[in-house]
């Protein structure tokens, strides 16, 4: 029930609940971050669109029931059902159940300074006729004054304020949703006083925001049950082997100091720009064989 | 050229249409998908016959399955890295069925560190994944070339295998039932 760590040789530390499972902090290079990780959904507004208020969410528009979940997405489980930490000298990683539609690996290899997390989510359940939303939340002790930066098109970082848009005066209609922004490559955090940032990036473009200080929030996936009458005609309820999707991908987090750019931009284009990957047979008498290699 | 022309028709399509992001109708989002799988595979033909080889490509690697290398146990795996700047210590995985004996040499004949880990039983069970991998090899690409690339032996051959994770820690969450 202790507490435990996965670390690398280049100072990356994690540190878990033992009692929970979860993440709890990151540290590197002297810094040290307190990091809680866990997944949410929102419940997907429902409706026949014959009113504002009565707009639902859908595949064009984000839209979560702020009334039932009182602008505050539910957490999926506050402790895991099981975990497993497997160590080797090139990686360490942590294998996360949180639910039978949600689990997780966290990890650290040798030699890199950001920590993975390959999350898995679906198919999710709506059998109580409620659509949901999943996202995963990294929260943090940064004091980030309601601000965050999210890229455009992976290119220049903008800068975000909750509640706030740059040239006119901002009326909330939308608790959530009008604090959403599309999220390209990266989303990060500065706390501009104590000089450190945080860095997520993601391997697809996803919805994120940060709903609070210290927070960033990425959306996995989408089962909606209701179209939002922007011409589909459909719910974005995809299925597969009778059963609704199962989603794979991951996150980077990169813990950094005032100026972050040097660790997350050449990442961000490995990330991108990924390496291909192809397959030959080796046989001894196939001439073509030595020539490859 | 045409072969890789199919691909790239493809991506315009879809591109100009804002597929794949569940803003069309599931029959139209099929046939998007049909018109990208035709135009990997043909672009896949183009490259396997720039590498002059007999090259395959694992289009289910993100579900960690390969056909390819769940039914070999001597193959070669090769990395190319298509951005135009050289990338240092890269990882690089591949799925595999038995855990025992793997073996990783390099571009340059010398066996390189490897380890095997577990693939999670969560991930073997998405509905649809075929296959029968339980595994991935892992190994640590010590550098790449820009649009350079490295060819690495994988052999089951048992002689300086690389490592197996261990398993060193296991719990339920407080929530086990």
């Amino acid at each position: 029930r202790e507490d435990f760590t996965i670390s690398n040789d280049v100072g990356l530390t994690v540190t878990f609940s033992g009692e929970s499972g979860l993440v709890k902090g990151i540290s590197l290079d002297g810094q040290t971050v307190d990091l809680d990780q866990n997944f949410y959904f929102y419940e997907g507004m429902s409706g026949n669109n014959s009113k504002f208020e009565f707009r639902a969410s859908g595949a064009y528009i984000f839209r979560p029931n702020v009334s039932s979940t009182s602008a505050a997405p539910t957490m999926i489980t506050s402790n895991i059902f099981s975990y497993h930490v497997y160590q080797g000298d090139l990686l360490t990683e942590v294998h996360q159940v949180f639910t039978d539609w949600v689990s997780q690996v966290v990890r650290v290899y040798k030699g890199r300074k950001e920590v993975e997390f390959e999350w898995l989510v679906g198919p999710v359940p709506v059998g109580d006729s409620i659509g949901r939303e999943i996202i995963t939340r990294y929260s943090t002790n940064l004091a980030t004054s309601a601000t965050f930066q999210t890229d455009a098109n992976g290119r220049e970082l903008l800068t975000r304020k909750r509640d706030f848009r740059p040239t006119w005066d901002y009326k909330v209609n939308e608790p959530i949703a009008g604090n959403y922004y599309p999220v390209n490559s990266r989303i990060i955090l500065q706390d501009e006083t104590n000089g450190v940032s945080l860095v997520v990036l993601n391997d697809r473009a996803q919805g994120g925001s940060s709903m609070n200080d210290g927070e960033v929030e990425l959306m996995l996936h989408r089962r909606l049950l209701f179209d939002d009458a922007f011409g589909v005609g459909e719910a974005l309820n995809e299925s597969a082997f009778g059963e609704g999707l199962v989603v794979r991908g991951r996150h980077w987090v990169i813990l950094g100091g005032k100026d972050p750019a040097p660790l997350h931009r050449p990442l961000a284009q490995e990330i991108f720009m990924d390496r291909i990957i192809s397959f030959a047979p080796y046989e001894e008498s196939n001439a073509i064989n030595p020539k490859i290699l | 050229l045409d072969e890789v022309f199919v691909l790239e028709e493809a991506l315009a399509v879809m591109q100009h249409h804002d597929a794949v992001s569940g803003t069309a109708k599931q029959h139209v989002t099929d046939d998007y998908a049909l018109r990208l799988s035709i135009g990997m595979n043909s672009c896949s033909s183009a490259m396997s016959s720039a590498m002059g080889g007999d090259t395959t490509f694992c289009h289910s690697l993100n579900i960690s399955s390969c056909s390819f290398t769940e039914n070999r146990t001597d193959f070669l795996v090769n990395v190319y890295n298509p951005l135009v700047r050289e990338v240092k210590n890269v990882y690089v995985r591949v799925p595999v069925v038995g855990s025992e004996g793997w073996r990783v040499v390099g571009p340059d004949g010398v066996v390189v560190e490897s380890q095997v880990v577990m693939i999670p039983l969560e991930v073997t069970r998405i509905p649809g994944r075929e296959g029968g991998a339980e595994f991935e090899v892992v190994w640590r690409v010590d550098s790449l070339l820009g649009l350079g690339w490295g060819v690495y032996r994988l052999s089951q051959s048992g002689d300086d295998a690389g490592q197996k994770s261990v398993l060193l820690r296991k719990g339920p969450g407080k929530g086990f039932s």
